[in-house]
C-alpha cells in the first residue's frame, strides 16, 4: 500500500 | 485520474465559476460570506505551495493557478469592488476558532514533521471546516438566493466525488491517505444537512428557506 507517495490531487 | 477525480475537480471548478459569475453579473455579493472565501484562499495558498518544488502534470499545475486566481479574485470582488453589498452583519463567523485548531492538529498528526507536509496537512483540515462560516451565513439569514445553493451544492458535491475517488484509488492502486480520506469525510457531512434542503427544495424551484 503507497501512502501518499505523490500528492497529485488538487 | 478517474472519473469519480474528474468530476469531482469539475464540480469544483464549477462551483467556484458560479460564484465568480453570480457576483459579477448581479454586481453584488449579498449572501455569501467573505469569511469563507478566506478560509479558501488560506487553504489553496498553503496546499499549492507544491507549485513551487513539485511538477505533476500540467493539468495539476493549471487547476492549482485557476483555484488560487478565482479564489483572491473572489475576495478582491466581495472586499473591494463590490465591498458595499458584502453581508458584513450577518458573516460573523469567528475564523481564527476554525484556523488554530487546524494549524495545532496539523502540528500533532500529519505524515511528516516538515514545514510543506504540514502546511499540506492544515489546509486538508482547514479546508474540511471552511464552509461553516457560509453555512453560519445562511443559517442567519434564514434563507439562500438559487444561486448560491447551486454552488453550495457544486462545491459540496466536490469532496464527495473525491470519497469515491478515493475507494476507487484502494481498490485500483493500492493507493491511499488517512488524512485526506477522514478530514474529506467530516467536509462531505458538514454539507448534509444542506444537500437534503437542496435535493427537495431548490431542485422543485423553491427558494431555500429555513424554518423559522
Amino acid at each position: 500500500i503507497v501512502i501518499n507517495e505523490i500528492k497529485d490531487e488538487l | 485520474m478517474n472519473i469519480f477525480r474528474l468530476l469531482g475537480d469539475l464540480s469544483h471548478l464549477l462551483a467556484i465559476i458560479i460564484l465568480l459569475v453570480k457576483i459579477w453579473k448581479t454586481r453584488s455579493c449579498a449572501g455569501i460570506s467573505g469569511k469563507s472565501q478566506i478560509l479558501f484562499a488560506v487553504v489553496y495558498t498553503s496546499r499549492y505551495l507544491d507549485l513551487i518544488n513539485a511538477f505533476i502534470s500540467p493539468y495539476n499545475t493549471i487547476m492549482k493557478i485557476v483555484f488560487l486566481a478565482a479564489s483572491y479574485g473572489t475576495i478582491y470582488l466581495m472586499y473591494m469592488k463590490f465591498k458595499a453589498t458584502y453581508d458584513v452583519n450577518h458573516d460573523t463567523f469567528r475564523i481564527e476558532f476554525l484556523i488554530a485548531p487546524a494549524a495545532v492538529l496539523a502540528l500533532i498528526v500529519n505524515h511528516a514533521f516538515e514545514p510543506l507536509e504540514i502546511l499540506w496537512t492544515f489546509s486538508i483540515y482547514l479546508e474540511s471546516v471552511a464552509i461553516l462560516p457560509q453555512l453560519f451565513l445562511v443559517s442567519k439569514t434564514g434563507e439562500a438566493e438559487s444561486i448560491t445553493s447551486h454552488y453550495l451544492f457544486m462545491l459540496g458535491s466536490y469532496r464527495a466525488l473525491y470519497i469515491f475517488n478515493w475507494i476507487y484509488r484502494y481498490y485500483a492502486e493500492n493507493h491511499y491517505d488517512l488524512i485526506a480520506i477522514v478530514a474529506g469525510i467530516v467536509q462531505t457531512v458538514l454539507y448534509c444537512d444542506f444537500f437534503y434542503l437542496y435535493i427537495t427544495k431548490v431542485l422543485k424551484g423553491k427558494k431555500l428557506q429555513l424554518p423559522a
